[in-house]
């Protein structure tokens, strides 16, 4: 269970920080084989993109040309979202 | 279209109305304490029209009959299936009902004779269905931040595992969906984020190891049960606000609210039930006044949550009066206080921070164990000016008060930390926790209080942390604080308006019309106020015509207000601005009480335990060289002169050396962990090996702290037994050798010395003893005959021929 690594589980999911706007981020995704799911709720500049062709799960973050994504110079940030555990109360 | 007065009759048709304890108090019993008094707010008119919740967790059952007329689809969406119809997932275990629950709490529609009543029954309520899916730093940030300018209010009653091992919280995006929510939501009034606080009570998880309620931009809300005690899943922690109430032990009473699959339960619990119960008494304060602040919002509650009748050993009065515990925050929610501050509320000034970076030096934390007691912890004092240098960061009152810290440890278990503001307020920022193996310590972890809350910034903080090992460990790798930053949230001028600041029983006289005998008629003094008086004017020149006072006031004692520029001594600043007395023998003090004191009357000590003045330091404790504090003796001590200096020792303890140690029997010693044999020689003996003897046995002699078969050269048996034991005493210094005491018992001599009937005279090397050719007929024959031997040299240089007889 993810509890049990340090780190958690990797998805192929993405969170971004890209300036330049939408279209910008769109180019991006595209370059980089990603889908673009759109900006993350009300937090300007974020996107959320997501990579069909990466493992859904594995406890080592993802590695490949399309990790190439973050030397574009409008990528501001970027993080592999990582499940985490959360408890009901 | 609501008209006041209309729920006179207080009266619904919802069937569980009758039966919802925390709301009200339908039985005449005086155990009725419906402390929470929402049916006072709702009399006021506020049900929290027009204001929006949302519920961040497994769904909404928007189609549930309680919840579909104020169901709202702008404060709702499926972040787990990325489409915008919350609707929970359904299964056999009913395991999405989580998040119909909370919302029925806080919104439930009244009168529609559907299970229950919410707090905010004309609020809308909306849902975000994100825990029934992969949780990740992107779909927290992305429920937090969801529609803000329309949405008012997020509640969220998930955090870290409960487990008592896990320190966790929000990651990057997430912080920064906060920091974006309190910075623009609500057209830059701030998104207000309410929190449950844990339920790892059982698995002794403390709340300061979640970062979610450790954040200054989250209102931590834990629970209590109807009794007022605690419940047994609650957490302590210092970050926790204030506390609403829910379910207890078995037999305590829980809570009634919507349930999945348009039904009604009785058996909501923890403090999941307790967060959706603030979220809605803020709602109905937010419909009092839809311009306060995120801010605003958590002064409020701190200045109106009370400690009633709440069960906790660790209640205390901060320096701004405030009544605050680890367990319950400020107190239990008052809803109609809440409307009424609300009413007429002038926001708080600009938040300032001010990052204060103590010294980067390491220290190292070392375990507690018998012999040092507790006091082996690591003491970090810093002394903080609230950045005075620098006007746009300059805090001089209080609010959060963050700890940022950085330590290495074997066993983050065993770690406590506290922090002391300079008032002397104490938070526990965290406590030892059982099933904590980690090793990977604390990094830059960021604990929060919110217990200064009002205080003043500048002055001595001081930071400790306590290492008690709770299973064997390697003590050769202690822990170590590598780094620790306080970080002081607050403002930089007085943050409570005159409006805000004395409750109406409070104010000082209004006008002449309240009281006649007032000399000045407030309408026709037009002369200069006082410098103590505070922009609202004044009825006449002195400081105690002040309509309103600039800085402090107290009471004289024909109880007539007098505006000060600081409290005089024998008072402390209460909330904000009056002083009130401090116990008599206190000159300064924290609090009224005569265990509240700070420095204490001359002739008076202070207790730095008890925090009270006494005349003398009662047993087990000592004074200190400076004559001001009794300080706690080391615990093995009954009484002492110096901390360690024991003069009598606790029952089952001998002293030795001004030490207490543990006793042993005869003939055994304490080796701090239990007693073992004496070396053969020793009767009794402090330590091991025969340089541990206190007494030798029979065959034996003592000397010099040794047991000895026979007095070595240079001691003499003393006939005189000591304490029945046989010693060997030091000879004389002129002696080399002694047969008993004094000069007159020496037998043998240092070199340059000769033996001289029991003494050792001063003299050379006696030549003519040895040298053959001196002997016969010599030098020393000579020296003889002419009777020479008188002359001191010569009888020294022809020891032997002088004495010879003849």
């Amino acid at each position: 269970p993810p509890s049990s690594c340090r780190t958690g589980l990797y998805t192929n999911h993405w969170a971004l920080r890209i300036a330049g706007g939408p279209r910008e981020a769109q180019r991006i995704a595209s370059k980089y084989g990603y889908v673009n799911l759109g900006q993350i709720g009300a937090l300007k500049d974020y996107y959320h993109f997501y990579h069909s062709k990466t493992i859904k799960r594995s406890v080592l973050s993802s590695r490949g040309t399309h990790s190439f994504i973050s030397m574009e110079p409008k990528v501001e940030w970027i993080e592999q979202q990582v499940v985490r555990i959360r408890t009901k109360r | 279209d609501y008209k006041p007065g209309s729920i006179q009759s207080m009266y619904f048709n919802d069937p569980k109305w009758q039966s919802m304890w925390y709301m009200h108090c339908s039985d005449n019993t005086n155990l009725c304490q419906s402390d929470m008094n929402i049916v006072g707010a709702w009399r006021r008119g506020y049900t929290g029209k027009n204001i929006v919740i949302t519920i961040l967790d497994d769904g909404i059952e928007r189609n549930h009959p309680d919840l579909m007329q104020n169901y709202d689809p702008d404060a709702s969406f499926d972040v787990n299936g990325n489409d915008i119809d919350p609707m929970p997932r359904y299964d056999a275990s009913n395991e999405n009902k989580h998040g119909t629950r909370c919302a029925g709490e806080v919104a439930a529609t009244a009168n529609n004779t559907h299970c229950i009543v919410g707090i905010a029954f004309n609020a809308r309520i909306g849902g975000v269905r994100m825990l029934d899916g992969d949780v990740t730093d992107m779909v927290e940030a992305k429920s937090l931040s969801l529609n803000p300018q329309h949405i008012h209010i997020y509640s969220a009653s998930w955090g870290p595992d409960d487990d008592g091992k896990t320190v966790d919280g929000p990651a990057s995006l997430t912080r920064q969906a906060f920091e974006n929510g309190v910075r623009t939501g609500r057209n830059n009034l701030g998104s207000i984020y309410v929190w449950a606080s844990g339920n790892g009570g059982r698995s002794k998880d403390h709340c300061s190891c979640d970062g979610y309620t450790n954040s200054i931009y989250t209102i931590s809300i834990s629970s209590t049960a109807e009794s007022g005690r605690k419940p047994w899943y609650l957490e302590e922690c210092a970050s926790t606000l204030a506390t609403t109430y829910s379910s207890g032990e078995s037999y305590d009473r829980k809570i009634i609210t919507t349930d999945l699959r348009q039904r009604c339960t009785d058996s909501h619990t923890g403090t999941s039930a307790s967060a959706p119960m603030a979220a809605g008494i803020i709602a109905l304060a937010l419909e009092a006044n839809r311009l306060l602040t995120w801010r605003d919002i958590q002064h409020i509650i701190v200045r109106t949550s009370r400690a009633g009748h709440l069960i906790a050993n660790d209640w205390k009065t901060n320096a701004a009066g405030y009544k605050v515990s680890h367990l319950y925050g400020f107190g239990l929610m008052d809803a109609e206080a809440m409307v009424m501050e609300a009413e007429k509320w002038t926001t708080v000034p600009p938040q300032h921070v001010c990052v204060e970076n103590t010294d980067r030096q390491i220290k190292t934390i070392r375990p507690d164990n018998i012999r040092n007691g507790p006091d082996n912890g690591v003491r970090s004092i810093y002394e903080a000016t609230g950045c005075t240098d620098n006007p746009n960061h300059h805090v001089v009152y209080l609010e959060h008060v963050v700890v940022r810290i950085t330590i290495t440890h074997p066993r983050r278990g065993d770690l406590a930390i506290y922090l002391t503001s300079p008032s002397g307020t104490r938070s526990q920022l965290l406590a030892n926790r059982l099933f904590d193996h980690s090793m990977e310590g604390f990094k830059n972890w960021e604990f929060m209080t919110t217990h200064c809350w009002g205080e003043k910034a500048a002055g001595d903080w001081i930071l400790e942390i306590y290492d008690t090992p709770s299973q064997l460990r390697n003590v050769k790798t202690p822990g170590k604080l590598k780094e620790w930053s306080l970080v002081l949230y607050g403002t930089s001028i007085q943050p409570y308006s005159p409006r805000n600041d004395f409750p109406k029983a409070e104010r000082v006289r209004l006008s002449p019309i309240e009281d006649p005998t007032e000399d000045y008629g407030a309408d026709d003094y037009a002369g200069p106020c006082n410098a103590e008086c505070s922009k609202v004017g004044c009825g006449g020149p002195g400081p105690d015509h002040c309509n309103d006072c600039l800085h402090y006031y107290y009471k004289s004692k024909n109880n007539t207000r007098i505006c000060v520029p600081n409290c005089p001594p024998g008072h402390y600043s209460a909330d904000k601005k009056r002083c009130k007395k401090c116990s008599p023998n206190c000159e300064t003090c924290f609090g009224s009480h005569s265990d509240q004191c700070n420095t204490c009357k001359p002739g008076y000590y202070i207790n730095e335990e008890s925090r009270s003045c006494i005349t003398s330091c009662p047993d087990g404790y000592y004074l200190d060289n400076n004559k001001i504090v009794c300080r706690k003796c080391s615990e093995n001590c009954k009484t002492c002169t110096e901390f360690q200096t024991c003069t009598e020792c606790r029952h089952g303890l001998s002293l030795q050396n001004s030490r207490c140690v543990i006793r042993c029997e005869e003939g055994k010693y304490y080796n701090g962990r239990d007693c073992e044999p004496c070396h053969h020689s020793c009767a009794s003996c402090a330590g091991p090996g025969a340089d541990g003897c206190l007494n030798c046995t029979e065959e034996y002699l003592m000397e010099n702290g040794r047991c000895v078969l026979a007095c070595n050269n240079g001691y003499y048996f003393d006939q005189s037994l000591e304490n029945g034991y046989k010693t060997c005493k030091r000879c004389d210094a002129s002696c080399l050798g002694c047969s008993g005491p004094g000069e007159k018992n020496c037998t043998s001599c240092p070199s340059g010395y000769l033996l001289d009937t029991g003494l050792c005279v001063v003299g050379l090397v006696c030549k003519d003893a040895t040298e053959e050719s001196w002997a016969e007929g010599g030098f020393c024959m000579l020296v003889k005959k002419n009777n020479l031997c008188q002359r001191k040299v010569l009888q020294q240089l022809c020891c032997r021929t002088c004495t010879l007889k003849g």
